[in-house]
């Protein structure tokens, strides 16, 4: 039996968010340890890694591993009709019913929506992701969410986000990151410098560089990968030639979300 | 141009 409480459906409102507009369908592992959610998009080129620790749950009741593939559009609407401060509560028997049953219940008037979601195929994953290890990536840059979700939406008005490789090139020196990408009619660099810790600004932009690095990714990706601010006010960019790079946000002490996407190379 | 990698084949051939 999986039984499972939220007392504020504001995290998995996130997660949602975090994740319904470029991936359609998930696998959901729910285990001892807590909840692994992984999922991929149509054309394989992005997969997100999400861990939920079970004290991220005000109640965590799961007596055997169960795994589901999920259909994240349909969440998505069910959990957009629910209040922040509505209790969640996610049920799922061995019953082979193959449905797994989310409860939205309000504080105030005690209304309750009920929601049953059948399994769905997931294409692919979960995969065996490693973690490799810190000396095979040539840089990694820290910095506050939201400007790494504005600096991604200056550059997708300036690129021509309406053709589909918009390729925003990241470039990493001791100082600064560099954001580059070509429109129709010029360039846009954004240029971001590592913050002296003398500045004590409230979110540091740190920069920890083995050697210089630039690579190039499609834009539209990196545009809802920066979704992911709605879990975590931090993102941490990890940068190497030949692995992924990965764009993690962590969770307060429960976990985190993690999107993969390898760098474009010169055809 | 650049092309783009299959992150499923990258993790699968690991």
């Amino acid at each position: 039996i999986l039984e499972l409480r939220l007392v504020q459906a504001t995290l998995f409102k996130n997660v949602l968010e975090a994740i319904s507009d470029l991936f359609s369908k998930a696998n959901f592992d729910f285990s001892g340890t807590g909840l692994e959610l992984q999922a991929m998009d149509t054309s394989h080129v992005a997969l997100v890694a999400l861990l939920l620790r079970a004290e991220a749950f005000n109640h965590y009741l799961c007596d055997r591993d169960l795994s589901m593939g999920l259909n994240l559009a349909d969440m998505a609407k069910a959990f957009r009709c629910a209040n922040n401060d509505d209790i969640i509560t996610i049920k799922a028997e061995e019953d082979w019913s193959d449905t797994v049953t989310f409860t939205f219940e309000s504080p105030e008037d005690g209304e309750i929506s009920i929601f049953d979601f059948d399994f769905v195929g997931t294409n692919g994953v979960p995969l065996e992701i490693p973690e490799f290890p810190e000396s095979e990536y040539q840089a990694k840059v820290r910095m506050p969410s939201a400007k790494f979700m504005r600096i991604c939406k200056k550059l997708s008005s300036f690129g021509d986000s309406g053709d589909r490789d918009t390729v925003v090139i990241i470039s990493v020196d001791k100082e600064c990151v560099n954001f580059f990408t070509r429109g129709k009619t010029g360039t846009s660099t954004i240029v971001c410098r590592q913050t002296q810790t003398v500045d004590k600004p409230k979110e540091p932009t740190l920069i920890e560089m083995k050697e210089q690095v630039s690579l190039a990714f499609d834009l539209r990706y990196m545009n809802s990968f920066s979704k992911g601010s709605t879990l975590s006010d931090q993102v941490t960019i990890s940068l190497s030639s030949n692995l992924p790079a990965v764009f993690e946000y962590k969770i307060a002490e429960t976990g985190y979300i993690r999107y993969y996407m390898l760098p474009r190379i010169e055809e | 141009g650049t092309k783009q990698g299959n992150i499923m084949s990258f993790f699968k051939k690991m």
